[in-house]
C-alpha cells in the first residue's frame, strides 16, 4: 500500500544486499 | 544417530534462524495502544516485508543455496516465501507469551479487514503446529526444508535443489526419531503440515485480494 513493492522486488533486493532501496 | 556433518548443518540452520529475526522494534508496535483497521493492515503489511528480507538473509546461510541458478534462488524464494511466512507466525502462537501478547496479536489480526474465510483457516494452521510443540531445531529445520521445495513454480534444476533439501529432510528424520521416541509417527506428521502450509499458499493470492478490497 503506498509504496506497494512486489514480492520478487524485495526478494532480489534483499538477495543483492540492499533493503532499503 | 546424527553424524557429526549432520550437527554441523543442523547448528548452521539453526544458528541462522535464530539469527535472523524480524526487529524487536517492529514486533513492539504490534502490541501497543489500539490502532484503527487501516492501521493495523499497514502494521502488518509493513512486518511481511520484514519477514521477507528476513527470510532471504536466512536463506543465504543455508549451504549450497547461494550456489545454486541466481533465478531458480528467486523461484524459490518466491514460491515458499508465504508458507515460511506462516511457519515463522504459527511460532508466535505456539510459543507461551507473557502478558496476553498472543491474544493483542490474534485480536489485531482478526481486526486487519481480512475475511473470515481466510483467517478461520490461518488459525486452525497455527493451533495445529502450536499442537506439535516443535523444538528450535525442528523449526528451523522444516523451514530450510519448505524454502528448498524443488517443484516450485520456474525452478530450472529441479535435482539440484533436491540435493540441497535431502541432507536436511535425513537430519530431520534423525532429529524427530531423538526427540520424540514415543511418537513414530512425529516424522510424518511435520511433513503433513507443510502440506497444509501448500493449501494456504494457494489461497493467499485470494486472501490478500479480499484483504484489499476490504
Amino acid at each position: 500500500p503506498g509504496n506497494s513493492i512486489g514480492l520478487e522486488a524485495i526478494i532480489r533486493k534483499a538477495l543483492m544486499g540492499k533493503y532499503h532501496d | 544417530e546424527i553424524t557429526k556433518e549432520q550437527q554441523a548443518l543442523m547448528k548452521v540452520i539453526v544458528d541462522a534462524y535464530n539469527k535472523h529475526q524480524i526487529p524487536q522494534d517492529v514486533t513492539k508496535k504490534l502490541l501497543q495502544e489500539q490502532y484503527s483497521v487501516e492501521e493495523n493492515f499497514l502494521l502488518l503489511t509493513e512486518m511481511a516485508t520484514n519477514q521477507v528480507q528476513v527470510l532471504v538473509e536466512f536463506t543465504k546461510t543455508i549451504p549450497g543455496f547461494l550456489s545454486l541458478d541466481h533465478e531458480d534462488q528467486i523461484a524459490l524464494l518466491k514460491g515458499s516465501a508465504v508458507e515460511a511466512m506462516f511457519l515463522r507466525s504459527a511460532q508466535v502462537f505456539s510459543t507461551k507469551m507473557p502478558n496476553g501478547h498472543t491474544e493483542v496479536l490474534e485480536e489485531r489480526i482478526r481486526k486487519s479487514g481480512m475475511s473470515e474465510e481466510f483467517m478461520t483457516p490461518m488459525f486452525n494452521f497455527y493451533k495445529s503446529i502450536g499442537s506439535l510443540h516443535m523444538v528450535q531445531e525442528e523449526q528451523a529445520l522444516l523451514t530450510a526444508i519448505t524454502i528448498l521445495t524443488p517443484d516450485r513454480p520456474y525452478v530450472k534444476d529441479q535435482q539440484a535443489v533436491e540435493r540441497l533439501q535431502e541432507p536436511m529432510l535425513d537430519v530431520l528424520r534423525k532429529l524427530c526419531v531423538l526427540q520424540h521416541p514415543k511418537k513414530p509417527q512425529y516424522f510424518a506428521q511435520l511433513l503433513g503440515r507443510l502440506t497444509e502450509l501448500r493449501t494456504l499458499n494457494h489461497y493467499h493470492a485470494e486472501m490478500l485480494t479480499s484483504w484489499r478490497m476490504n
